[in-house]
């Protein structure tokens, strides 16, 4: 299976 | 440089505000395989330093590499940066070109 997408992650520091 | 040479800058943040001030996006595994700087919030350290700019991808933080880190373990890397009392100030290399020098 393709490995997951993170794409939409985005943290804040 | 050579319009093919990709150039990297070393940008010394001060911990001169309580947060850092910056958020990415990416990581390995993802179409943005190196962390990408996405916002600098204004008051932040980061912005305070004014030399971070959005659309920056981050190479490397305090001299480790971004390379092949998922998103959640550069977060990590990042804020572990911010936190220790170690240092005054994060160290990181960046790129405005976005590729994996």
């Amino acid at each position: 299976s393709p490995p997951k997408d993170y794409e939409d992650e985005v943290t804040f520091f | 440089p050579g319009l093919l040479e990709p150039t990297s800058s070393l940008v010394r943040v001060a911990k001169s505000a309580s947060t850092l001030g910056i958020a990415i996006e990416g990581g390995a595994n993802t179409r943005q395989p190196i962390p990408r700087i996405v916002t600098i919030q204004r008051g932040g350290s980061a912005h305070n330093c004014g030399q971070l700019k959005v659309g920056q991808v981050i190479l490397e933080v305090n001299g480790a590499t971004m390379r092949g880190r998922e998103h959640r373990d550069a977060a990590r890397l990042i804020a572990e940066a911010f936190k220790t009392k170690e240092r005054d100030y994060v160290d990181f290399l960046v790129t405005d070109f976005n590729v994996a020098l």
